[in-house]
């Protein structure tokens, strides 16, 4: 048996001005998670420290990169799940926080729930002592822009949604 | 979205995903991500997924657990993913992505979509592609 990692974006149409810092990003995360798998580290690390990275790289959509709700604010979701225990935690619609995916982990190691959501979600983040972010350095010219595109009269909000991965 | 799936040298399996959701969804609007056997899955018995796609959709068809139910039932690793998203297009019409390992460390990164970027590290080789059918190689 040999450890792997394997890593997704999403699986929306990448621009192609675009599409080779995807690329770029998630084979530095591969890297990343298989360096902790190499040296004899957990598949849990490993892919907390995948996500992570793909989390601060402004291309994709989660952490810093991800993309705007009605209110042009970030709000997100993340789970992690341990395969030995079936272990799993979870948080959605959280704000202000640079790494959800490491809340998520918290929630599984330090709370018995598996989901804490919003308001919940933050306030666990605090007496975790995981800082708070400022809003605006989670968003993104490009997250801004298509924001804005999707806020031009005559568009469908619902309907352009329809069509879109989230 | 972003997503991982790992097997560590003890055979243990994990998932992890991450996503700030749809483009100007509504707000306190949850999709497949946190959701646990939707936007991951993880079993040391049969394997690990995690997904990204048509979140409602992916939720109406707990998509990694169905793909963990596929392996149960004797699926590899890409034919249980495939069959996973196939199921879900045509059932509700959703398109997406996923990314697969078995315990023994078998893997696949599997869309519907046009699209979906996507690594894996191996034997010191990374594999990666972003369109249908593609694969490129290099050593680590």
């Amino acid at each position: 048996m040999f450890p792997v990692v394997v890593v997704h974006g999403g699986s929306d149409m990448v621009p192609k001005e675009r599409s080779e810092n995807s690329k770029l990003g998630v084979c530095s995360a591969a890297r990343a998670g298989y360096a902790i798998l190499r040296a004899g580290g957990s598949s849990m690390d490993a892919v907390v420290e995948a996500v992570s990275q793909l989390e601060n790289n402004p291309y994709f959509n989660a952490g810093c990169g991800s993309v705007l709700n009605i209110r042009g604010e970030v709000e997100m979701d993340a789970i992690v799940m341990d395969g030995k225990t079936l272990g799993s935690g979870a948080v959605s619609a959280v704000r202000n926080i640079a790494n959800p995916i490491q809340l998520a982990r918290l929630v599984m190691d330090k709370t018995s729930h598996v989901c804490l959501t919003a308001k919940g979600a933050n306030q666990f983040a605090r007496s975790m002592g995981v800082a708070e972010v400022p809003p605006e350095s989670l968003i993104t010219e490009y997250a801004r822009m298509r924001w804005t595109k999707n806020l031009a009269p005559g568009t469908d909000t619902g309907e352009s949604q329809m069509g879109k991965m989230g | 979205t972003v997503g991982a799936v790992a097997v560590d040298s003890e055979g243990n399996v994990a998932c992890a995903t991450s996503t700030g959701g749809l483009v100007n969804k509504m707000e306190g609007r949850v999709g497949d991500t946190s959701c646990i056997g939707s936007g991951g899955y993880a079993d040391n018995q049969v394997g690990a997924v995690s997904t990204t796609g048509h979140g409602e959709a992916i939720m109406k068809v707990t998509l990694a657990r169905l793909i963990l139910f596929h392996m149960e039932q004797g699926q590899s690793v890409e034919a249980a993913s495939d069959l996973g998203l196939a199921y879900m297009e045509s059932r509700v019409g959703g398109l997406g992505g996923v990314v697969t390992v078995d315990p023994q460390g078998h893997w696949a990164a599997r869309f519907s979509s046009s699209q979906m970027a996507w690594a894996a590290a191996q034997k010191d080789t990374l594999h990666y592609g972003l369109l249908t059918g593609e694969e490129f190689t290099q050593s680590i």
